[in-house]
């Protein structure tokens, strides 16, 4: 059965990308079959990948808002990875939001678009935009569970709440297979007195720190130097922090099915 | 005349409220009259100057998608801090983009709520969500300048053609008096290879080469401290390098004038 995860949290800039781009290639090195889908306008993990978005190539717009006359088949690429594959984004996709107002059902246009890829990989991993807009609402709607990255920061620790109530609520309305697999503490500076205290302040919450992931992404300059090669770090080095972190991430997540 | 900036950067987390907040402090500590504007869901930039939102005292979503029960004077609220002025946002904000669809005029609904404020202030700087959407479109149609923090990385970089391209949208459909101010180099880590390769790519590039600023602020921790303290940085540590390059923001915006 393929593990379907949205990586989401409406705060800018807390690792999603990161994440999903580095999980996915550690679930890769792990011997698993990963397919990464790109649900961003601004194409981030499509680019880390060092995958060109081209809209004559197709991306996930063609199977969320476009015409129909491309298919899911159409619009994977593999990457330079073997076992790592991608639907990329492309920035057309910004219109998606506006363009599906009217339509009906339109909560529910990635899940249909790829429910033929079940079975097909281990892992599915989507990226999504710093907003619980409709392109996120897709992906809670298609996805069985969701890794939270949260960067140790009071901004990124106060959209928590947010986020678990629209998970609830997508639990209840749209997709009662929908549940959180993890908190994932996100450039961790031990330097900081904030990253002490807000790594403190989620093992204490009742409703974080069950959920709290054991595996800490420490705040480290590869991670920084690889998405600007447009390689995953496992690939770009593989005995920095950022390649120790996210293999340690995947063999947690490994160990930790599904709900 | 009061200058009226919009600080906007579609891309998550480059330090778009850090630079509001800290900006801000920097510019009433060279004895200027300044508000604050948080036009972000999340309302970080409240939360970062120490103030609560309450729904009964009211917030921009009241200007801008309320039933027009509360002035601006009503919502307006002053900080700990003598001539710091805020509109506080609140989370109701997250449902204007969809309330204001079939609304005529729904792009200039900040501009009419705030239009009284002309000349009470010698800045107004709002802060915007992580995207190109109605309501930072609302703030570009009601502002005169824009300030892009560009932290150091290829995804933010990358960010800037399109919000270069909806800003000279806007320029010529909507407000044909906004302009670029600067592009602000922020989270600038000279430790990092990456670091010092974005901020020449940057001052190389033809379109935002000239328009990129002398202040970069450094990536620092008593910034991330501060904003966990709810206080801007030059109150929080006076002489940290946060307090120094934000102090030296401040005098580089005073010494150029709008264009
Ligand atoms: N562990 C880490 N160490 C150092 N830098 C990191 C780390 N994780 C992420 N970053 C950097 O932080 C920035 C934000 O990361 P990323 O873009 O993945 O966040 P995001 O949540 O996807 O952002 P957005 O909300 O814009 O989609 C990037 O510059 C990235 O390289
Ligand atoms: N110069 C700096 N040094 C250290 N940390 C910084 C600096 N500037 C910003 N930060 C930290 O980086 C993170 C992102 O900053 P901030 O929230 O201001 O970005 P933003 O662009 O407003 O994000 P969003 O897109 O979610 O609104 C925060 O954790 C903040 O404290
Ligand atoms: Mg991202
Ligand atoms: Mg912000």
């Amino acid at each position: 059965k393929t593990r379907v995860l949205a990586v989401a949290n409406e705060k800018g800039g807390v690792g999603k990308t990161v994440t999903v781009i580095n999980l996915g290639a550690a679930l890769q090195q792990e011997g698993r079959q990963v397919l990464i889908v790109d649900m961003d306008p601004q194409f981030n993990a499509t680019r880390g990948l060092g995958v060109e978005p081209d809209a004559d190539a197709g991306s996930i717009y063609d199977l969320v808002a476009g015409d129909g006359s491309k298919t899911v088949n159409d619009v994977l690429v593999s990457t330079r990875w073997e076992g790592l594959d991608l639907i990329p984004s492309h920035v057309d996709l910004t219109g998606a939001e506006v363009e599906l107002v009217e339509v009906a059902g339109r909560e529910d246009r990635l899940k249909s678009a790829l429910s033929e890829l079940e079975g097909r990989y281990d892992f599915i991993i989507c990226d999504t935009p710093p907003s619980l807009s409709l392109l996120t609402i897709n992906v809670f709607s298609y996805a069985r569970e969701v890794l939270v990255p949260c960067q140790t920061h009071p901004y990124a620790y106060a959209a928590l709440g947010e986020l678990f109530d629209t998970i609830d609520a997508v639990g209840q309305e749209i997709n009662d297979g929908l549940s959180i697999t993890g908190i994932l503490a996100t450039l961790y500076d031990q330097r900081t007195r904030v990253g002490h205290r807000i790594l403190e302040k989620l093992k204490a919450d009742e409703r974080y720190g069950p959920l709290l992931l054991d595996t800490v992404i420490r705040a480290n300059t590869t991670i920084a130097d690889s998405a600007d090669a447009g390689k995953p770090v496992v690939f770009y080095r593989r005995g920095s922090y950022g390649a120790e972190d996210y293999t340690a991430l995947a063999r947690e997540i490994l160990s930790r099915p599904a709900r």
